[in-house]
């Protein structure tokens, strides 16, 4: 989701 | 995973590495600023809380393991090994990290994506390493001679966040991908603070010139 997919970065 | 990211995250464990290899090997920090040391190894304490509690894959915990444990033990070098810190230039790197700290907080806490203790931490981290070049940046200002490896490690660190940047246009268009603001305005902060650098160091290696930024 929304959230995730930023937080996948370093 | 696309080229960028990857080229983006490599490029900023190469900074890391240019940066050990001085200390460690030359055992010297001439020209590296503390203040910015401790500045990076509070931004990957305070971002990555949820190292073993969320998994996203071996790559990214591994690089995370490798971001924690590099800034840690770059500041255990210039704080407390007995030859390397005899270089660090104390009265040079006057910059208060509190001054960057504290309004940084104080903006997670009141623009954040949600207000909880691991998001609000996230979004600190983000900002204050949007600025956490800064006493580095005033430091290699001060120093008249910038040696090469403290010249190539901010390069790097500056590639790196130019190449996040091509890497979220790349994700914008390829994936369901939404606007991340708080990310982007930071990353685009962080990046463009590297602009003038950039500049000095491109005109010095055309010139074949030693690199220098005017006082």
């Amino acid at each position: 989701d929304e959230q995730e997919s930023v937080k996948d970065e370093l | 995973m696309n080229i960028f990211r990857l080229a983006g995250d490599m490029t900023h464990l190469a900074s890391v590495l240019v940066l050990l290899l001085k200390i460690h090997t030359i055992k010297s920090c001439a020209g590296v600023s503390l203040k910015t040391q401790e500045l990076y190894a509070l931004v990957f304490a305070t971002r990555y809380l949820d190292i073993f509690t969320h998994f996203i894959s071996i790559y990214n915990t591994l690089m995370k393991l490798i971001f924690l444990g590099s800034s840690f033990s770059i500041v255990w070098y210039m704080r407390r090994h007995k030859i390397v810190r005899r270089s660090y230039d104390k009265e040079q790197d006057t910059f208060r990290h509190l001054f960057l700290i504290l309004p940084c907080f104080l903006l997670a806490l009141v623009i954040n994506e949600r207000f909880t203790f691991k998001e609000v931490m996230w979004t600190f981290s983000l900002y204050l390493e949007a600025v956490a070049i800064l006493p580095q940046l005033v430091l290699l200002q001060r120093t008249r001679n910038i040696d090469n490896l403290t010249g190539q490690y901010v390069f790097l660190l500056g590639g790196y966040r130019a190449l996040y940047i091509l890497n979220w246009i790349y994700r914008y268009f390829t994936e369901q991908h939404f606007v991340h603001w708080i990310t982007w305005i930071s990353g685009l902060v962080q990046t463009l603070l590297y602009a003038d650098f950039f500049y000095y160091y491109f005109h010095s290696w055309k010139n074949n010139e030693k690199l220098q930024l005017p006082a």
